[in-house]
């Protein structure tokens, strides 16, 4: 929080935001490149200093990439302080369940539930972790653009759901469960434009997808016609048994 | 093309070609050729009508004549030592209800590049790989799933003929694998417990010949069957085997790791979980082949959402796309934030899976457990996220959704498989908790003993599981900084 972005500034330093915004994906890529086991946080630390050389230390410009890492780490927290906390409390209640002098087998059978939401949690976390470090992998900058409006709204949509402990432990305060909820449908809004888009980029066939309703022309309604004929059904005008049940019970 | 997908293109703010190559790792283009090899060879590499209206005889013998053909044509095209390449392949031509290939490419080939030593590489995997025989994988009891441990199977050392003798003991012992081992194949890598000088030591893997290479009929000792139809891939049989004191050479044991000498001594694996590999494999592919079948369904339905409109937002307006009501764009973009996260997960873990395997054979077995634990805990979260996903696809294409039509009904049924095969999804998330218990015990955020302070950070730098052993904040700084 001590590098605050101040909007003045920014807009003084910044002459060309996509030079700028091509400049930080280029070293980022490029550090990833040289150094590809740099955690996140290293690669983070890293860019900052690089960064302070250039923009020279007094000034507290901080760059749009940069921005979006700062906020994005925000919210890896509170997964990562969600799942810390299940994680120590299912071992907190198995360790009181033997103290009560159950065997380790029977605790952790009573444990089960809390266990299993420990591991969700915690595989949530690898899974948010994982996509936010991806973010920098991507060179070409529209791409990215549009790849960091799908992660918002991976990580503010998951945290919705799966914010009651953080908001019954105090971690998160309403405000800023109604701040992440905004998140979420800003990033819906921004992604809708590029939705065809992103899923034409999937680059599956007809012949892939099997699909009358996800024709890559668009073409449904006629579509749908045509495979009806493949129904043997559609072969008899009236079905061969429809005289021996159907027919003569009306009869009757 | 329908001026509404038209119109939906012309917004976008990025090449999609761009964002394709990266998703699919630089494959785009190669995708594209060997999709053009597969539809210049016509009805000889295409179904004969949509499988959804052929019965399930009819879909299995179509789907082997395919197989038979995909396997004629594969090296014309494809790499067939790339995986991508395979899948890719395959889909395209026996698509996802299942082939008797299939399996035997995704588990049967990995299982035993994992589990052979050198000569019995040499000896057998040109044949699985030339498709001289057919094989799956048989883990599985009908009364024993994930719990590797409980398996029944026997496979019981004799010194005196130097051969295993396998066995099923009970019924709830009998093998039941819905991947082809019923009637297709002719081989298995069958996992016994492994009984050697009058002691247990353990499921093994072993490689056993079913069926006559001729005949195909099931062998002496052997019982072959079906049991009958399932949820998704119905073009591979619902399989079961039953042995009696059925013998098998010493050598058809699988001996990379464990290994029982002629005179029945038995000599341990570098690693206890060594043998889990095929498996860690088969997770391990199968997290990005989830975000593939969701990023399927999700293309389905945000198309359909574009080009049916329904009702007006502005009254007199004119009918929306489906896809401009909120709810919609709820149901559907976190759908397609999934692939991309699913995805990207996947590529990691498969990255993980090499370098883990690349160790094993360094001697390295270090991170062998953290792969384990983790492949679990994603395919477990991973399979929920999926089958929720397609369903949300379904219902957001309304009543078409419901008919085969829209292909959903096959995805679903496709990806619901995956919450129980490779693992009941409990079990999974329960795998993973056993090594997080046991890492959690080791926390420590104060302490004045430097070694341990050391040790911490450590710990802490642990790309999966670092920020268990960080200090917490108090609060979160959402919309602080």
């Amino acid at each position: 929080s001590k590098w605050s972005f101040t909007s003045g500034s920014l807009t003084e330093f910044v002459k060309d935001e996509s030079i700028q915004v091509w400049y930080h994906s280029t070293y980022l890529v490029e550090l990833r490149r040289i150094v590809p086991k740099l955690t996140f946080y290293e690669i983070f630390t890293i860019s900052y200093d690089f960064e302070s050389d250039w923009v020279g230390d007094s000034d507290c410009v901080v760059a749009p990439t940069k921005i979006f890492f700062f906020q994005v780490l925000d919210y890896l927290e509170a997964f990562e302080h969600n799942s810390r906390r299940l994680i120590l409390s299912a071992l907190d209640y198995i360790q009181q369940q033997k103290k009560l002098g159950r065997s380790a087998e029977e605790a952790w059978n009573e444990a089960g539930v809390l266990l299993c939401h420990a591991s969700k949690a915690h595989t949530q976390t690898f899974m948010v972790r994982i996509f936010i470090e991806t973010i920098p992998k991507i060179e070409d900058i529209a791409v990215r653009n549009v790849m960091e409006d799908i992660l918002w709204l991976y990580i503010s949509y998951e945290l919705v759901h799966s914010a009651v402990g953080l908001l019954e432990e105090g971690f998160l305060s309403s405000i800023q469960m109604g701040i992440i909820r905004k998140k979420m449908f800003a990033s819906l809004a921004k992604i809708r434009p590029n939705s065809v888009a992103l899923v034409d980029s999937f680059d599956f066939t007809d012949r892939e997808l099997r699909s009358v309703l996800g024709r890559k022309d668009g073409k449904v309604y006629e579509n749908l016609l045509e495979w009806a004929s493949n129904s043997p059904l559609n072969e008899h005008d009236v079905l061969p048994f429809h005289e021996k049940y159907l027919g003569s019970a009306m009869r009757e | 093309v329908n001026p509404d997908l038209t119109e939906e293109r012309k917004k976008a703010t990025f090449d999609p070609f761009k964002l394709g190559n990266f998703f699919w790792q630089g494959q785009l283009q190669r995708r594209k050729e060997i999709l053009a090899y597969v539809e210049a060879q016509g009805a000889e590499l295409s179904p004969r009508m949509p499988e959804v209206f052929m019965n399930r005889m009819e879909q299995m013998e179509d789907v082997a004549r395919l197989s038979v053909a995909m396997a004629s044509h594969a090296e014309k095209v494809i790499d067939v030592f790339k995986p991508e390449e395979q899948f890719y392949f395959n889909s395209l031509i026996c698509g996802f209800n299942g082939s008797p290939f299939h399996l035997h490419l995704i588990m049967a080939v990995p299982a035993m590049i994992n589990s052979c030593d050198d000569d019995q590489a040499t000896e057998w995997l040109p044949k699985l790989l030339n498709r001289e025989v057919i094989a799956t994988y048989a883990q599985t009891e009908m009364g024993h799933g994930t719990n590797l441990r409980a398996l029944e199977t026997t496979a019981t050392y004799d010194p005196s003929t130097e051969q295993f003798i396998l066995n099923t003991p009970t019924i709830t012992a009998t093998k039941w694998w819905p991947g082809a081992l019923g009637k297709s194949v002719n081989y298995a890598v069958v996992i016994a417990q492994l009984w050697t000088n009058g002691k247990c030591y353990g499921p093994h893997p072993f490689w056993v010949q079913l069926r006559d290479l001729d005949t195909h009929k099931s062998l002496p000792g052997i019982t072959l069957g079906d049991i009958g139809p399932k949820l998704g891939t119905p073009s591979n049989d619902n399989g079961f085997l039953r042995f009696e004191n059925y013998r098998i050479p010493r050598r058809y044991m699988l001996m990379k790791h464990a290994k029982v000498l002629p005179t029945g001594e038995y000599l341990p694996p570098l690693h206890a979980k060594v043998g889990y590999t095929s498996m860690m494999y088969v997770r391990s592919m199968m997290i990005y082949g989830h975000a593939i079948y969701l990023a399927q369904a999700v293309t389905i339905a945000i198309r359909y959402s574009c080009i049916r409109r329904q009702g007006e937002i502005k009254p007199g307006a004119g009918e929306v796309k489906v896809l401009d009501y909120t709810t919609q764009q709820y149901r559907l973009l976190p759908v397609l934030a999934h692939v991309f996260a699913i995805a990207f997960t996947g590529l990691y873990i498969n990255q993980l899976y090499y370098t883990v395997i690349g160790d094993i054979n360094a001697g390295d077995v270090s991170l062998l457990a953290d792969l384990h634990s983790l492949g679990s805990g994603l395919k477990a979260l991973t399979s929920w996220q999926i089958t929720r996903g397609v369903e949300q696809c379904r219902l957001a294409c309304g009543g078409h959704g419901y008919s085969d039509a829209s292909g959903l009904p096959s995805l679903y049924t496709m990806v619901a498989g995956s919450l129980t095969y490779e693992g009941e999804n409990i079990v999974m998330l329960l795998q993973t908790a056993r090594s997080l218990m046991k890492m959690s015990a080791e926390v420590s955020y104060i302490t004045d003993n430097l070694e341990k302070i050391e040790e911490n950070e450590q710990k802490m730098k642990n790309p999966i599981s670092g920020y268990i052993f960080r200090k917490p904040s108090i609060s979160s700084r959402i919309n602080e900084n």
